[in-house]
């Protein structure tokens, strides 16, 4: 499978993923 | 009660009103209101001024405020548009319209463009795409060789950059996302359409109409 450096950043940086703004406020 | 409520909130540095909000966004007018609430919460967390620091906007991502993230800087640099250091309740409520499942692809893909354009040159250019590779292995503690790094960021560019100039320019990186949609999975935030839900105190204290 190609491994693509982008998807790579984008589905594991959990600076990315800004969910955690709306959960436990 | 809405009268005095309301000065109160125009008081409040960077305030906007949410039918303006709501004309210029996916959101509702009850919606931009529940994001009130949530902005109230993150913009006191540290200093009581009504606005998101960046250590504010790192504590509600990583309930931490010391922790540094490349890629929760560069969210927070392209929330904060006028460049002042802070994010304001009007940039909060355009920046996360972007994030809305209703929100246009165009402008996820556009933001997505922006927040790997670390330095802002108007292309994506290769060393960008390894410093980024790179943070990420930081920060997940996982371990690459330098060699299969470098192969990864070939690999990215050589089918990213069709034009071979060693820089990925937006129409690029549009066609680059046509062929990979997961690239901006992250771009789209399911809570954004129940944010009313997640904030009912809004909702019994709702003064748009009465005020208006």
């Amino acid at each position: 499978k190609f491994f693509n450096a982008f998807e790579f950043i984008s589905s594991m940086s959990s600076g990315f993923d800004l969910s955690s703004l709306f959960e436990n406020k | 009660m809405g009268c005095v409520s309301s000065k109160r909130r125009k008081q409040e540095p960077g305030y906007e009103e949410p039918t303006v909000l709501a004309a210029e966004t996916p959101f509702t007018v009850s919606e931009v209101e529940a994001l009130h609430e949530l902005f109230k919460k993150l913009s006191n967390a540290i200093i009581a001024d009504g606005l998101i620091h960046r250590e504010e906007f790192q504590l509600a991502l990583f309930r931490n405020r010391n922790r540094r993230n490349l890629f929760a800087d560069r969210i927070f640099d392209l929330f904060d548009v006028k460049r002042n250091g802070v994010i304001e309740f009007g940039e909060f409520v355009r920046s996360l319209g972007v994030f809305h499942p209703n929100a246009p692809v165009a402008d996820k893909i556009a933001f997505a463009f922006r927040l790997y354009d670390l330095r802002q040159t108007g292309f994506i250019e290769r060393e960008e795409l390894k410093e980024m590779v790179l943070a990420l292995l930081h920060e997940s503690d996982l371990a690459l060789s330098e060699d299969v790094v470098e192969t990864i960021v070939d690999k990215t560019f050589g089918e990213a950059d069709t034009q071979g100039d060693g820089k990925i320019d937006p129409e690029e990186w549009k066609e680059f996302v046509s062929k990979h949609p997961s690239l901006i999975k992250n771009m789209t935030l399911p809570y954004l359409k129940d944010i009313t839900l997640a904030f009912p105190s809004f909702v019994v204290r709702s003064e748009v109409d009465e005020s208006d």
